[in-house]
C-alpha cells in the first residue's frame, strides 16, 4: 500500500482538488483507494458529496473518541472510499493539545484497520498543526501541491524542516516524494520563474537530507481549468463532471505518473 | 480609528493581497495606516519586503513576551506602518493554549499603544484559531475576502458563528462590515452563481444577528490579474509595482468605497 499526505501550509494551492481527483483517477484505473479528510473545512468530503454515517461520526470521533476508521468510512464509487471530516475537527486541535502522543493517534487507528487498500491519500488543512502532524506520522510519502506564485515559495523551507523532524523522531522512512504544480496559468513569466526557483532549490538541497533527496517533480502540470472549480458543487470528481476537460486530462496523466513511480519502487 | 480584520479560514482567497494593497491605497490617499501581520506564514511582511528590528522581534514577541507594538512596528512608506510576523508565530498557538485570556492579548497591547492611526488592518492565517481570535477581539470590523468558488461558500456559516460568539462574549459591537470578492474570473458562470448565492444568503440572514445585519458587499470586485501575484516578489504593493494595472485600479476603487463607508458612520 502506498500512503501519501497532500500537504502545503499555504492556503488555496490545490490540496483538496488534487487529493480528490487523484484518488478518483486511481480508483477508475482499478486501484482500491482510501481518501482521509483531515481538514476541518471538510472540503474533500464536500467535493465528493459524502454524508456522515447514521451516528454523525467523522474523523473527529476517530481522533478523540476511539472510533475505528471502518465505522466512519463511506464508499463513494467502485474502488473509492472516503473517511469524512466535519467542522468539529477544528476542536480536535485544542482538545488534543495536552494529550500524550497526540501526533500518532491516526497512525495507531490505521494499524488497527483490517481493510487493505492500494493507496491511502490524506488531504490536510493549510497549517502544520496537530492534524497535519497526524498525517505526517501515518504515511510514508508526502506530495506537495504548489501554485507557481511567489508567496507559495516562501513556505517551503518551514515545510521541509517539519517533514525532516517528523522523519527523524516519529516516522523513519518518511519522504517528500512528489512536487505537483497546480493552478498553472500557462504562459505567465511568473510561473516559469517560480518553477525554475523551486527546481533549483531542490537541486541544491538534494544532498541536504534523506527526506527530499529523491523527490520527483511531476511532468504533469495541472492547468487552471474552471471545470475543476465547478465539479465540487455537483459533489463529483472531475471525471464524472467533465470527463473530456483539461482538468480530467491532467489528473489522469498525473495518476499514470504516480503509477509509474510505484513500478520503480 | 477604523479597525478591520481580514478573515477567511478558506485558504488562498486573497486575504494577504487585499490587506497589503488596501493598506497601501489608504496610505497613498493620506490616511495613517498600521498593518498587523498575524499569519505565521508572514506573507504580508514578505509582500512589503519588511525586515524585523535589530533584536529580531515580531508579533510572536508581542503575544508571548510582553514586547510593545511600537517596538516591532516598522515604517515602510509615508503613512504606512507594518507590525511584522515571523515563522515563530506558529508556536504561539500551542504556547498560549493554556494561558488565561489568551484571546485578548493583542487587544491589551493595542490599548497600551500610544500611537494613533486612521486605519488598523490585521491580516489573518487561514484558520479560526487563537491568532485569528486575537484579531477578532482587537478590531470592531471584519472584512471577508471571498473567491467566488463553490468550496469558498462552505466556510461562511462557521465563520459567522465564530464572529457572533466573539461579539457576544469578548467584543461587543464587532461587525462583519464588508464582503470583498477577490480573484474574480470575469465571465465564468460559476462566479456569478456563487455571488448570487452569497448575496441571497446575507439577504435572508440579515435578520439573523446584529453581527452581519449591516454588511456591505463592495461594488468593487478584484479581478484576477497576474501583476498582483508578481508584486510580492519585488517587496512592493501593486501601486509601486504596476500602478496602471487592473490590480491597482481595483484596490484604489476599493479604498474609495471603504472611505465612503467611513463617511456614513
Ligand atoms: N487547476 C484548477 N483550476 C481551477 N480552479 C482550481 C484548480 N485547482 C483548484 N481550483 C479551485 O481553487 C480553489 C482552491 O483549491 P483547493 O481548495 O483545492 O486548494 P487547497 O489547497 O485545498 O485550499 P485550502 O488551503 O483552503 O485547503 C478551489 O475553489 C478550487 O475549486
Ligand atoms: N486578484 C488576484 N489576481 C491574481 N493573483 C492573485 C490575486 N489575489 C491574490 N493573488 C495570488 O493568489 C495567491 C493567493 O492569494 P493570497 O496569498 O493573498 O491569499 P490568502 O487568503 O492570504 O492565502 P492564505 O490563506 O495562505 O493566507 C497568492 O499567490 C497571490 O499572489
Ligand atoms: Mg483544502
Ligand atoms: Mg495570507
Amino acid at each position: 500500500m502506498r500512503t501519501i499526505s497532500m500537504i502545503n501550509q499555504k492556503g488555496g494551492v490545490g490540496k483538496t482538488t488534487s487529493s480528490v481527483n487523484l484518488a478518483a483517477a486511481l480508483a477508475n484505473l482499478g486501484h482500491r483507494v482510501c481518501l482521509i479528510d483531515m481538514d476541518p473545512q471538510a472540503h474533500a468530503t464536500l467535493h465528493l458529496g459524502v454524508a456522515l454515517n447514521e451516528h454523525g461520526q467523522s474523523m473527529y470521533h476517530v481522533l478523540t473518541d476511539d472510533v475505528p476508521l471502518a465505522d466512519v468510512r463511506v464508499q463513494v464509487a467502485p474502488n473509492l472510499y472516503v473517511c469524512p471530516a466535519d467542522l468539529d475537527l477544528a476542536a480536535a486541535e485544542m482538545e488534543l493539545s495536552g494529550e500524550v502522543g497526540r501526533e500518532i493517534i491516526l497512525r495507531d487507528r490505521l494499524q488497527d484497520d483490517p481493510e487493505t487498500f492500494d493507496f491511502l491519500l490524506i488531504d490536510c488543512p493549510p497549517s502544520l498543526g496537530v492534524l497535519t502532524l497526524n498525517a505526517l506520522t501515518s504515511t510514508k510519502e508526502v506530495f506537495l501541491p504548489l501554485q507557481p506564485h511567489f508567496l507559495a515559495l516562501h513556505g517551503l523551507s518551514k515545510l521541509l524542516k517539519t517533514i525532516d523532524i517528523v522523519a527523524r523522531r516519529l516516522n523513519k522512512g518518511l519522504r517528500l516524494s512528489g512536487l505537483l504544480y497546480c493552478l498553472c496559468d500557462s504562459s505567465t513569466r511568473l510561473a516559469s520563474e517560480v518553477i525554475n526557483d523551486v527546481e533549483e532549490f531542490f537541486q541544491t538541497e538534494r544532498g541536504g537530507s534523506e527526506v527530499w533527496s529523491h523527490v520527483t517533480s511531476f511532468q504533469t502540470k495541472i492547468r487552471r481549468n474552471i471545470r475543476l472549480a465547478e465539479a465540487p458543487s455537483f459533489g463529483q470528481s472531475i471525471f464524472q463532471y467533465a470527463p473530456t476537460s483539461h482538468g480530467a486530462e491532467d489528473y489522469l496523466n498525473l495518476a499514470h505518473e504516480v503509477l509509474e513511480q510505484s513500478a520503480l519502487e
